[in-house]
């Protein structure tokens, strides 16, 4: 089954 | 002092039905251009940031910066309150533990006045980058939604394929499998029913339909829905940027006129192949 992707990997932690 | 009035209270409601579901605490900022909330659902695997510019408003008063947390299924209930044709006002005091919602009849006879408590939330707050994306669909926010809910009965995930004169949804499952094929159409009379894609490279991406399904209530808001991808790179590449972006623009309802008063963006991040 595909992998879900969390948004961290996309946007940075400000 | 803060003190927001909208006309179209309605406007309110749809956006709380449009995000209840999705995220339960979040945080209202207010500045003197508007207001605005972003937040993750419990995952973090979508985002969600709603804008109302200040001029969207028909009294409009921010004297200073302020962030209102609160508990969005409380501030649904009493939303649900109002009437859909009730002016709705927002008011909180400087350094208050509360808003004050106040929903004017149509008549000016009746005026009924809630407060919620607000809350200290210690939310992750998510710097959204400023990104071009490579593939741009714009299609009728109720094909959107029922896609989603068809391919639903397939299958957890959509694949969306998109090529210059068309996109493709498609999903499979146990059962079989199905798609939706829909082409660009030509300029229309009805700008509303048209679709329309904007691309530099072809593109084909998973999403999880389960959170696609959230986005598509905010249909309600907007004739249209904006579909905004990047493709995948190859592994090795720089961090690429294949979130998809859902967004639907928020319009005040006059008829004559009608102006953009601010937007819903729901971010979802890709499902990808281990």
């Amino acid at each position: 089954t595909p992998l879900q992707k969390t948004l961290y990997t996309f946007f940075l932690k400000s | 002092m803060f003190e927001a009035r909208l006309i179209q209270g309605s406007i309110l409601k749809k956006i709380l039905d449009a995000i209840k579901d999705l995220v339960t605490d979040a945080s209202w900022d207010c500045s003197p251009n508007g207001m605005s909330l972003q937040a993750m659902d419990t995952s973090h695997v979508s985002l969600v940031s709603v804008s109302l510019n200040s001029d969207g408003f028909d009294k409009y008063r921010c004297d200073r910066n302020l962030t209102l947390g609160m508990n969005l299924i409380s501030l649904s209930k009493i939303i649900k309150c109002a009437a859909n044709d009730d002016t709705i006002i927002i008011k909180a005091g400087d350094g208050g533990d509360k808003i004050t919602l106040l929903f004017e009849a149509q008549n000016e006879s009746e005026v009924a006045e809630y407060e919620i408590k607000l809350m200290n939330l210690d939310s992750e707050y998510l710097g959204i980058p400023d990104t071009t994306y490579n593939v741009t669909i714009k299609m009728p926010s109720n094909k959107f939604q029922r896609i989603c809910r068809d391919l639903s009965q397939i299958g957890d995930a959509v694949t969306i394929s998109c090529a210059k004169d068309g996109v493709r949804f498609g999903a499979a499952g146990d059962l079989g499998s199905g798609s939706i094929r829909l082409a660009q159409t030509a300029t229309s009379d009805k700008p509303e029913d048209s679709v329309t894609i904007s691309m530099q490279e072809a593109l084909c991406q998973s999403f999880a339909l389960k959170y696609l399904n959230h986005f598509a209530k905010a249909t309600p808001l907007s004739a249209q829905v904006t579909l905004s991808m990047s493709p995948d790179v190859p592994l090795g590449e720089p961090l690429l940027f294949n979130v998809c972006v859902v967004e639907y623009n928020i319009s005040d309802n006059d008829d004559e006129n009608p102006s953009t008063i601010g937007f819903i963006r729901y971010y979802l991040a890709p499902k990808i192949d281990d």
